[in-house]
């Protein structure tokens, strides 16, 4: 142990430990994420080369190995608790992302939450059991937040009771979706409803896109990958051009909005609800903000303690850089966000479990509130963590740009979630929308309440500038 | 009416009411933004689009409040006396660095003001001091084992220069003494020249 950092150690003020229950939510917690960590760090099945030494092609290999070991071992252990496989999959592929992750994090939610039990006993287990690997197909090459600008359809023909899917323009192939290059033998495609010559608007279809055996793509199917990327080199994001690609009806997601046999449309009873995938992973991604500010500090942290460099009094030994008053002001101000962001992870991820709960019994009443909320909350916490992390690795000096820092990697693995499930001014907006929605309302002497309550108290206290 | 909301820098719950009313400031500013963009006969969407900055702003605002709110809250549920000092002096001090990079906000609302914003700066830089021994062991407790970390700079046992030197021994670069580029475009190069 470095003496430095040892000393560091037993000048601490309070009980690590307990600090780490706290965080972890108990003791048993933080007991069985170690027996879990420990079960991935003893396995030789899961040795790897250094992927900075790896070539991109190599790295997708790497990684789709260690993915299929993962999902026999989590099997094999009987992990099915989706926190656990959570903490599994981030000892397996620590701090990168994985060519399963869609299907785990996207495909599977989106069918437990959407389909009905018809469509679950059809797609459910074959997919719990990776015959079916599965993406989300949202994006359009021409087309991201915007969600009323996608141009994929989904005609629906009475004649044979299929939907006809296209990708009418260049502008409307899916593009970017994780793991649909070269992965996925599915996709839950979101496409523009037409029946009767109506548009319904956005709804969610499950798509086979290759031959369960061979692989191959089906016909009217062109998919691939969409090439190099900043970051995210074990995931192969793809592109996806329909050509008259016939699904049967029961292939529409129809939990809440149908397509009856005659091709009548029963509406939803919440639009919102054909996006509660991208609620769900846009809360997820709060904590992410958390974990990531959280490694990005405990490294600058630690070296700061390590190294020694220059000097404050004239004379003296070179002092640990963590006792210069810059480097304090650099790393503590983003040690105290790691800390509120992981408060506020946790906070989301159980008003996220409660309203779905509610929306299980048919309460949709906070669903706009937690669209608003977490759209917002996942702008705030990655903006401020990207540019964290960059703000970590500068305060390393030369060091942290090595790659051996693991800020080159944090830095692209996480710059994309200030785009994706939402480009982050857009989530502004749209958190706007439901800001002056409410305050509209608390003006009008409604009563609001919830997490904007407070623009009540505004009305009553009338606050104005004035001159200090 | 002139007197600010944050009576007490030190106060976190002064402090949340603060960052509240900032919150709430800003909504009714860009609110008021679109109304005043509509009595320029805008349309609606040319309205919104014109306050789109001030919507932002009023956004951010209200996801800030929230954070400080949250973490101010959490602290209620910590019993252990050290953890709670600790973990106090954390969200003071995010709170007070937020107000130190939003001050504008704070001081044109009349939340705090200029003599106040300058004990806020004193304040951080005692609290930088007060975090200083512990802020290895407030690593420590977000528990990254090293294989998680993945980061030889950020190793536990804080032996970076020995492992630095291991790993860029291990560069694929390294793998012979001298590089096939060299055989190749080099020698070549030097006999033509």
């Amino acid at each position: 142990m470095n003496p430095d950092i040892l000393k560091e150690r037993q000048n601490a003020s309070f009980d690590v430990q307990k600090l780490i229950y706290i965080l972890d939510g108990g003791p048993e917690k933080t007991k069985r994420k170690r027996e879990i960590v420990s079960l991935v760090a003893n396995d030789p099945d899961f040795d790897e080369v250094d992927p900075n030494f790896l070539s991109r092609s190599e790295r997708y290999d790497q990684a789709v190995r260690k993915s299929a070991q993962m999902i026999l071992k989590l099997r094999e252990y009987g992990i099915a608790d989706p926190e656990e496989i959570y903490i599994y999959k981030s000892s397996v592929h620590p701090g990168r992302p994985e060519p399963l992750d869609l299907h785990l994090g996207m495909f599977l939610p989106t069918l437990l939450n959407q389909a009905t039990p018809e469509q679950m006993d059809q797609f459910f287990m074959p997919a719990w059991n990776l015959e079916i690997i599965g993406t989300y197909a949202q994006t359009e090459m021409g087309h991201g937040t915007h969600l009323r600008g996608l141009e994929t359809t989904a005609t629906y023909d009475p004649a044979t009771q299929e939907f006809v899917l296209n990708s009418p323009t260049v502008t409307s192939i899916k593009w970017w979706p994780g793991a649909l290059g070269k992965t996925s033998n599915h996709a839950i495609v979101l496409a523009q409803l037409y029946t009767h010559g109506h548009c319904h608007g956005l709804h969610a279809f499950i798509v086979q896109l290759r031959h369960m055996d061979t692989h191959e793509p089906l016909p009217g199917i062109l998919v691939g990958d969409i090439g190099p990327k900043f970051g995210f080199c074990e995931v192969d994001n793809g592109f996806l051009k329909l050509d008259n690609v016939r699904i049967p009806r029961e292939n529409m997601l129809m939990k809440y909005a149908k397509v009856e046999p005659d091709g009548r449309y029963v509406k939803p009873p919440s639009a919102k609800l054909t996006y509660g995938t991208m609620v769900f992973v846009r809360s997820l991604i709060v904590g992410l903000s958390a974990i990531n500010l959280a490694k990005s500090c405990t490294i600058a942290i630690r070296y700061s303690a390590v190294r020694h460099q220059s000097e404050i009094r004239s004379g003296e030994p070179e002092p640990q850089i963590l006792d210069y008053q810059t480097q304090q002001y650099k790393l503590f101000p983003l040690l105290a966000t790691a800390y509120a962001f992981t408060f506020v992870g946790q906070y989301i991820s159980q008003t996220y479990h409660r309203i779905t709960g509610d929306i299980n019994h048919g309460d949709f009443s906070e669903l706009p509130e937690l669209h608003a909320l977490s759209a917002g909350l996942k702008a705030f916490t990655t903006w401020a963590t990207n540019s964290g992390i960059e703000v970590c690795r500068m305060s390393c000096g030369g060091h942290g740009y090595s790659c051996s820092s693991a800020f080159p990697d944090l830095y692209v693995q996480f710059t994309p979630t200030c785009t994706y499930e939402g480009e982050n001014t857009v989530m502004m907006l749209q958190t706007a929308r439901y800001l002056v929605k409410s305050y509209r309302q608390a003006k009008a002497g409604q009563q609001l309440k919830g997490i904007m309550a407070y623009l009540n108290d505004m009305e009553q206290r009338q606050v104005r500038a004035h001159p200090a | 009416s002139a007197r600010p909301t944050v009576v007490d820098i030190n106060d976190l719950s002064n402090l949340v009411e603060s960052y509240k009313l900032r919150a709430a400031t800003l909504v009714e500013s860009a609110a008021r933004s679109i109304q005043q963009e509509l009595q320029k006969r805008k349309n609606q969407e040319d309205a919104w689009n014109n306050s789109a900055i001030d919507l932002v702003r009023a956004s951010d605002a209200h996801c800030h409040y929230v954070v400080v709110k949250l973490f101010t809250e959490k602290l209620s549920e910590i019993g252990d006396t050290a953890i709670h000092s600790v973990l106090s002096t954390l969200a003071l001090l995010y709170a007070l660095h937020g107000i130190t990079k939003n001050s504008g906000d704070f001081l044109q609302a009349g939340l705090l003001t200029v003599p106040q914003m300058q004990q806020i700066s004193v304040r951080i830089k005692e609290l930088l001091c007060l975090l200083r021994p512990n802020a290895v062991a407030l690593v420590d407790a977000f528990d990254f084992n090293d294989k998680n970390l993945n980061s030889v700079l950020g190793r536990y046992d804080g032996n970076v220069y020995e492992n630095l030197f291991d790993w860029a021994r291990r560069s694929p670069l390294n793998a012979t003494e001298v590089h096939e580029s060299f055989h190749k475009y080099l020698k070549p190069l030097r006999s033509k020249l």
